[in-house]
């Protein structure tokens, strides 16, 4: 929750609408 | 170092998050486009059309081929830079050891893991040259890693790809925790 | 060519591979984010004309200018994100205090994320080791003897 808020405050809420979201799953390597 | 950067993917598999597949997926590919791009024209200054033509040849970043990469309408072609074409193919399967992986890489064996999401009859044989390379490098990169303990590395990673150079590197931390542990 | 601005907040950090962390690269990061808008007002009005005159040529185009921007978003995502793993570890080789020097590489929504990550391994650490808790961070190396 802290990662998700942080990278949304400083980037992710200033790009396009459908790009707004980043799945941090994909942080957890395979 | 408690620092652990994200890894990159393995094969095929790119980490979204990971530095090194991001400047992996920036390596340049041989392409063709098979459609009009309007609008786009910033290939040539001179052309007075804003497009970029049918048939127009580029190298374009491997993250872009892979995103107008489409079976059903195909928007771009790739084809294999040459290091993994049949000519190189035979180099690499008579000595890969001769080969200066760094100058032709350096993403040698990254490179060639992502080719294979582009459909090509010579996938198979791309694929086993780039494993076979792997195997062939493998017992020297390891042996001078093994025998490196507190001298000068460079010269002995100088031609390495990418990813030889972490396995270069996990072989080095490898002999030196053993050293620290013989010595308590 | 675009995206050249996002792979360069990649390879800046690339080349401090060492775990450093370099100053937060605020205009690179809007610039980026200018270009993200400007692809995504192009594509707008693309999509509008190609839909409401049937321009399927722009199709390629449409894809083309998406492409960057999905880029664009994992270039600032993955830099944004690999800062906070060096921010991360700063904790556990610094302690909970970090020196000026480092302070002042860090963006004003960074030294909130890392008072947050203190607080959350301070609640983890109380909850370990029965009443007083145990410090993970300490001995991180097994003892000489």
């Amino acid at each position: 929750a802290n990662t998700e808020t942080y990278l949304k405050s400083v980037a992710l809420k200033h790009m396009p609408p459908n790009l707004q979201a980043v799945d941090l799953g994909k942080s957890v390597q395979k | 170092q408690s620092y652990l950067p994200v890894p990159p993917g393995v094969g095929m598999e790119e980490n979204f998050l990971s530095l090194d597949d991001i400047l992996l997926s920036q390596e340049k590919l041989p392409t063709r486009t098979e459609c009009v791009f309007p609008r786009l024209g910033f290939v040539e200054k001179t052309s007075d059309t804003r497009d970029i033509p049918e048939g127009t040849k580029m190298e374009m970043p491997l993250w872009l081929a892979k995103g107008l990469y489409d079976n059903k309408r195909r928007l771009v072609s790739v084809e294999q830079p040459k290091i993994y074409r049949q000519g190189w193919r035979t180099v690499f399967s008579a000595d890969p050891n001769v080969v200066d992986l760094h100058k032709m890489g350096p993403y040698y064996y990254g490179l060639g893991s992502q080719l294979l999401h582009f459909d090509s009859p010579e996938n198979p044989e791309i694929a086993q040259t780039v494993l076979q390379t792997y195997i062939g490098r493998f017992r020297r990169i390891m042996d001078s890693s093994q025998n490196a303990y507190n001298e000068d590395t460079s010269a002995l990673v100088e031609r390495l790809d990418v990813l030889e150079r972490s396995l270069f590197r996990t072989g080095q931390i490898g002999l030196n925790d053993f050293q620290r542990w013989e010595k308590g | 060519m675009f995206c050249e601005k996002a792979i360069e907040l990649i390879r800046e950090l690339q080349r401090a591979s060492d775990g450093q962390l370099p100053a937060f690269n605020e205009d690179g990061i809007r610039q980026v984010l200018e270009e993200m808008k400007a692809l995504y007002e192009q594509n707008q009005t693309d999509v509008n004309e190609a839909k409401s005159e049937g321009r399927s040529d722009l199709i390629p185009t449409i894809k083309f200018r998406h492409c960057c921007l999905l880029r664009n978003q994992r270039c600032i995502a993955a830099y944004l994100y690999d800062r906070l793993l060096r921010i991360r570890s700063l904790r556990w080789e610094y302690g909970s205090v970090l020196p000026t020097s480092i302070r002042f590489h860090m963006c004003a929504e960074e030294l909130e994320w890392f008072n947050q990550y203190k607080k959350s391994l301070a609640t983890y650490m109380r909850s370990l080791g029965g009443d007083e808790g145990l410090d993970v961070t300490q001995d991180m190396q097994p003892p000489k003897s």
